[in-house]
């Protein structure tokens, strides 16, 4: 069992890696690739010894082959269908933004409460009214949501979407859901970013 | 040197904490904590250690006194200027999230090079002209910029940012900045968030 830890660093290497393919780069020693994305070499070494014999010693890795086997432990085979609820300015960066599709996370249904959103084009999708959500996911088979709408509203947002078969969650609103423990949760706090700013700031 | 993963850390211990004082906690042990975000209790009492002896063997963390020595070492006993550069979906939802401001992060300039945006309201700010950054920058005495532009745009951006003496910079465009190696850089992905899910779903 990988500690949920190096579960949290995986993306990055993939990311990191993706970068790296695109400019054509054919082996990464893991020192590089952890300078590249601030994580010491021995724990990359480790984290992706959980999944494999990756690495040649002495080498390093075979970007093309390393990122296949990532996409395919981190699940990014498939495409994957995601309900995104809340219409407004976060939900708006988050369809807007090319980066998910790339990687075959589509955000195709949006749900919105406000009469005067309901029917608007958002992105290349129309918003639907949330009291269809239990349809649109059913429909959709959609197994991941997104809660991008105020924290008052979060937890009945996300008690619906899992009655309706989502198995995953993204939430951005400031507040603490309670979920059954084999749903995926994920609380998204930005303010992390910005606070770490402020630290290395107030060291110089 | 405390290793860049623990300060990576601390921002999630504070919230943590935070959350705690407001239901009136007083103590927590470090196994309690790390479970409640997720990080074995051995890396938290390590993380901690670094800063000085907070914790009583046995006992755990006084969480006020803790609180107010993470406070003071990540920066955040005093007030921060940012100037946010993209005025557009994910400006607005930065600028519109309450919780930068509880934190002393102040998002009190917006800038934007659109014409139809320039000295609209956008928050409580008023959107200035792009063109005006350097004195906005100067003036504000801020150190902290975010960009919120497009790609393309970014570079350009940090550099200017960077000219009129901002110190650290968070940046959300898709694409890899260059910066001078004493200026704080920090690139947010959200699509790290997404590919978490995926993974975890992908493994049920
Ligand atoms: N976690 C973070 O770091 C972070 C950063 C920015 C914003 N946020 C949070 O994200 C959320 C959205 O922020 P925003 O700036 O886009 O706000 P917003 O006001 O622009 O958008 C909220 C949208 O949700 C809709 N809505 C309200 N109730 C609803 C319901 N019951 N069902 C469906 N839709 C409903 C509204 O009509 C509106 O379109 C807020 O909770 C905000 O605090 C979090
Ligand atoms: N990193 C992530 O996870 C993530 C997620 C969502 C969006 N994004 C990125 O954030 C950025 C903004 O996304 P959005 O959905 O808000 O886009 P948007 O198109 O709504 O907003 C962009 C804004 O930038 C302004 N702008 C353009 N050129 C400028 C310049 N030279 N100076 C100042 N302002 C300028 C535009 O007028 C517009 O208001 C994009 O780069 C997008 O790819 C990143």
């Amino acid at each position: 069992i990988t500690p949920s830890t190096t579960i949290e660093r995986l993306p990055i290497y993939y990311r990191s890696l993706q970068k790296l393919d695109k400019k054509n780069v054919e082996v990464i020693s893991s020192k590089e690739l952890g300078e590249r994305i601030g994580i010491p070499s021995t724990q990359v070494r480790k984290d992706l010894s959980y999944y494999g014999e990756f690495g040649r010693r002495g080498v390093g890795y075979e970007v093309p082959v390393l990122l296949k086997h990532l996409r395919k432990i981190l699940g990014l085979n498939q495409d994957w269908e995601i309900v995104l609820v809340g219409a407004g300015h976060l939900g708006h960066a988050l369809v807007n933004y090319g980066g998910f599709r790339k990687l075959g996370l589509n955000i195709n249904y949006v749900l919105d409460a406000d009469s005067k959103k309901i029917g608007e084009e958002f992105g290349d999708v129309e918003i639907s009214n949330v009291e269809n959500l239990t349809e649109v996911v059913k429909e959709s088979g959609a197994e991941m949501g997104i809660i991008a709408a105020p924290a008052e509203y979060a937890q009945g947002i996300a008690d619906e979407l899992i009655e309706a078969g989502v198995k995953a969650i993204w939430n951005f609103a400031p507040t603490h859901i309670k979920v059954p423990h084999e749903i995926e949760l994920r609380n998204e706090d930005l303010s992390i970013g910005l606070i770490s700013l402020a630290y290395h700031l107030s060291r110089k």
